[in-house]
């Protein structure tokens, strides 16, 4: 989209490729090319730059304008249920997130709720060791909702500020992992009312389209409040948030750039604009 | 679905006949979106809708099909034809060990399938040997080991403190000495633009010679596949590729995309967790199910 100096269509055609690279989604991208391009008109606006700026403001509205932060309730301990699909990056963004809120003061507990996957519960304890954090664990095989329960009566025990529940990756679509999910979040519920005060969603910044039928099926499994965002280190966009945001009203909260432990960012909404055009 | 679409667009234009240009400009329109909805490729969306319009126009429309049907015939064909046939073979050499390397970003399921692959050759009369390459990924090494317990298959290890490069070139010596006729290393996952890790893999490739090099792509992928496909490719050279959790309800557009960037056939297909769900990859099916 660079190169065109007055407003054509081509340079509409081409805006609306960059979306579709970044994964934005080819309905989410006509939509909003439809849109700059109604008001561009409207409001008489000139040259490709100002149409260019028009979208990019477009978009970071989707996303709301400002960062949002984590929710804290007003009695210890928040409690933070962390979801996804395999592989997305989630036992690392604990790992991250424990840093980041160690470094704010706050006591921590990591609840290894993944008792499915092999080596799961060690690779918590590395990263639990690595920020200097408590850890609670049951053995491998047992259930989930079972270390969620006993994860909450430790933090009321020990004064804990946050506890982060760590789950197992699953496939949004195979509905006997969905219904192991909601039972965890219905104990944590029980034992602790107002908790969860967050669930975040980790999506990966590789992943297309399917993206959004994992936020639906978790939204309606265990609600969702919040959304990181992983691999942006690497060269997808992951525009795919943005019909997120627009659809399901969710926020983005945090991006994860890199392996390492402070490779944590918060979601900076024009940030993440000007990287989509970059 | 795109079939349903396709009968909505044709009942406004001519019945039966010869598809005309406009019928198949129409038809490609309805095409492209369904494609770029399953996470085709934008650019290898642009080029297979001008190979489908060129084998399109002008064709008659078959006794026993609608004209949407005879679009769809042509464009399954076409995607079928593209994603090669069924090679799910790896090509072991008359020389033993067979060297088999798993590439790949973070988390596309390198080190599970590594397993399942251990398992699969196995079942053919295989002896494999899995080794622990990953001397980063916290608790890596660990959760190979875990694997080779369930499957009682060895895996050579140097813990986390030897280079890979180091690593694999002993498990060869290994694998020589324990009868093993296949090695299969797992390797730490990686970023296309990561200099040094890519180098490594290099590295490994310039000491060992690897028989078989296979990416590991997670078939949710959206577009950006096409940039870590020809990276890999590039620079590393890869001979077949992995497409993991299929099992899921991603439309896997991937496929196609990685196919017409590297020309290199996707071998197998990860169809669950278990140590069991690998499988041949089946072109035919694929083009289905990407086009929803
Ligand atoms: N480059 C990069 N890699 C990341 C990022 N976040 C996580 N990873 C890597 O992605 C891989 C998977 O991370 P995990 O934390 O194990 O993912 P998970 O969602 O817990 O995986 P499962 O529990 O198996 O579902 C690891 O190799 C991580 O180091 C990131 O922001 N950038
Ligand atoms: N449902 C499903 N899950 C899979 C499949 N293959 C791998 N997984 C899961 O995906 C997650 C990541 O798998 P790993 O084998 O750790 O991935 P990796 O590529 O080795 O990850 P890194 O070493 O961190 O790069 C785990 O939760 C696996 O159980 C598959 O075919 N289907
Ligand atoms: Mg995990
Ligand atoms: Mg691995």
């Amino acid at each position: 989209v660079t190169g065109y100096k007055k407003l054509e269509p081509e340079f509409y055609d081409d805006l609306e490729a960059v979306l579709i690279q970044a994964d934005v989604g080819v309905h989410t991208a006509m939509d909003l090319v439809e849109k700059i391009r109604c008001k561009a008109e409207k409001d008489k606006l000139e040259t490709p730059d100002k149409v260019k700026e028009l979208l990019k403001e477009e978009i970071a509205k989707i996303l709301g304008e400002d960062t949002v932060p984590l929710n804290i309730p007003s009695e210890s301990p928040a409690v933070y249920l962390v979801v996804g699909v395999n592989g997305v990056g989630k036992t690392t963004t604990i790992g991250k997130l424990a840093y980041k809120l160690k470094l704010e003061g706050k006591k921590i507990l990591l609840v290894a709720g993944d008792t499915f996957r092999a080596a799961a519960i060690d690779q918590l304890e590395i990263w639990a060791n690595r920020v200097g954090v408590e850890m609670l664990k049951h053995q491998e095989g047992s259930d989930p909702a079972a270390v969620a329960y006993d994860g909450i009566q430790a933090a009321k025990a020990r004064c804990t500020d946050v506890v982060i529940i760590d789950t197992a990756g699953r496939l949004h679509n195979k509905s006997n992992l969905m219904e192991e999910i909601k039972k965890v979040r219905r104990v944590i519920e029980r034992e602790l009312p107002g908790a969860p005060h967050e669930v975040l969603l980790v999506l990966d910044a590789t992943t297309g389209q399917n993206a959004i039928a994992q936020a639906n099926l978790f939204k309606e499994a265990t609600g969702v409040t919040s959304i990181a965002i992983t691999k942006l280190d690497g060269t997808a966009k992951g525009g795919v948030i943005i019909g997120i945001c627009s659809q399901l009203d969710i926020p983005v909260k945090f991006i994860g750039i890199g392996e390492k432990i402070d490779d944590l960012k918060e979601f900076e909404p024009h940030d993440f604009v000007e990287a989509l055009f970059a | 679905s795109l079939a349903d679409k396709l009968q909505e667009t044709f009942k406004k234009l001519r019945g039966k006949g010869k598809l005309s240009e406009n019928d198949v400009n129409e038809a490609m329109r309805e095409v492209r979106v369904a494609l770029l909805e399953a996470d085709v490729n934008f650019k290898v969306v642009k080029d297979f809708i001008s190979r489908v319009k060129e084998r399109a126009v002008g064709v008659e429309v078959m006794e026993s099909l609608t004209p949407a049907q005879q679009v769809i015939k042509i464009v399954n064909e076409e995607l079928t034809n593209l994603m090669g046939g069924v090679q799910s073979k790896i090509n072991f050499s008359s020389r033993p060990p067979t060297i088999i390397m798993l590439v790949g970003l973070q988390g596309a399921g390198k080190t599970t399938t590594c397993g399942k692959l251990a398992n699969l050759l196995r079942k053919q009369g295989k002896r494999p040997l899995l080794v622990a390459g990953d001397i980063y990924r916290p608790a890596a090494i660990k959760q190979l080991q875990v694997l080779g317990q369930q499957l009682n298959i060895p895996v050579f290890s140097m813990g986390n403190q030897k280079s890979p490069v180091d690593i694999v070139q002993a498990s060869v010596e290994h694998a020589k000495n324990f009868g093993n006729d296949t090695i299969i290393v797992d390797t730490a996952g990686r970023l296309h633009i990561n200099e040094e890790l890519m180098g490594e893999l290099i590295s490994i490739k310039d000491r060992v010679k690897p028989h078989e090099i296979l990416l590991v792509v997670d078939a949710m992928t959206g577009q950006d596949v096409v940039n870590v496909a020809e990276s890999f490719h590039s620079k590393l050279g890869i001979d077949g590729l992995v497409l993991t959790k299929l099992d899921g309800d991603t439309r896997g557009g991937a496929a196609l995309s990685v196919k017409a960037v590297t020309g290199c056939p996707i071998k197998f297909a990860g169809m669950g967790e278990k140590l069991d769900a690998l499988e041949p990859f089946y072109p035919e099916r694929m083009a289905s199910r990407i086009l929803g």
